[in-house]
């Protein structure tokens, strides 16, 4: 499921800030 | 100690909601009813309003007068269509919506265990329930007549979201309607801190692999809220039933949504829906 969902997956491993969002 | 334990709980997960949450329900609150000694927020009420609102919040945001043309952000109104706007309009929601999904991505990791349950558990939580928190979320933004938006910079008013084309004026209607009544529960930041957790911990979500520590996480959370809420609200009889009643209105909520949002995919040409967004729909309902 994670490799589906790479965004959320990485997300979660780390905080992304918004400006990559 | 039991209730010590639960006490503890509530006070993280208020101070992890206050954290990654930039506008809480109380300075929502402070600035509709026009207490918080600052400038009312700017109203958008129709198209020309929503252009110079988009131009209010570029000021704020890009001081710099001879960068204005160049941004393409609602300068020179005058030849552009109302379906331009309105299409714009969506891909800043969109925006607004997918820094939304980090701030709750964040918030779920502060959920004590939620980080130690299986990785592709976590991914469905927030897949599932990431839309569900974004809803509650808005509803302290909302009256019966508008909402703020731009982390409170902005009102817009119902009237306005229902005069725009279909299916654009249909997204908000059903979120209006279930916040005018959500709010009659008069729920404070700490309690809706607990109650978004009890979201995020639902072992019902459809693919989750290891159900049970999920559960149990989810029973503690319940635990704490329940308790809170008798704390908290001690004359609201049956308001820990009340709120999880909510979460059944929640469900068919985010059903709708996702069908507009793929109406939307079929019938708007220029949509072009954010990758992270996307994500989430895939395969939701």
């Amino acid at each position: 499921l994670k490799e589906k969902h790479k965004i959320l997956h990485r997300l979660l491993q780390n905080s992304t800030s918004p400006v990559d969002l | 100690p039991e209730s010590a334990d639960l006490r503890t709980l509530a006070k993280h997960l208020y101070e992890s909601y206050v954290k990654y949450f930039p506008l809480t329900k109380a300075k929502a609150r402070a600035i509709l009813s026009g207490k918080t000694g600052d400038s009312a927020p700017f109203v958008i009420h129709d198209m020309k309003s929503l252009t110079e609102g988009e131009q209010f919040i570029n000021c704020k945001q890009m001081p710099l007068p001879d960068q204005r043309p160049e941004m393409g952000l609602g300068f020179g109104m005058g030849q552009e269509s109302a379906d331009e706007v309105e299409l714009r309009f969506f891909h800043r929601c969109q925006f607004r919506s997918a820094e939304g999904v980090r701030e709750v991505t964040e918030f779920a990791k502060s959920i004590p265990g939620f980080v130690g349950l299986d990785l592709n558990d976590q991914v469905t939580l927030l897949k599932y329930g990431v839309i569900e928190v974004l809803i509650i979320m808005m509803a302290p933004l909302m009256n019966k007549d508008g909402t703020l938006i731009s982390y409170g910079q902005i009102f817009m008013t119902r009237e306005f979201l229902k005069s725009l084309r279909k299916p654009f004026c249909e997204m908000m209607e059903p979120k209006f309607e279930f916040s005018v009544k959500f709010n009659m529960l008069e729920l404070d930041d700490c309690d809706m801190a607990l109650f978004l957790a009890v979201i995020i911990l639902s072992g019902d979500r459809p693919g989750l692999l290891n159900v049970k520590p999920i559960e149990d996480l989810q029973e503690t959370v319940l635990h704490a809220l329940e308790l809170q809420l008798k704390m908290n609200h001690p004359d609201s009889l049956q308001l820990f039933a009340k709120v999880l009643q909510k979460m059944t209105d929640l469900r068919q909520l985010v059903t709708d949504h996702v069908h507009l949002i793929q109406l939307l995919k079929k019938t708007e040409i220029d949509l072009c829906l954010h990758p992270l967004l996307q994500e989430i729909m895939k395969d939701l309902y």
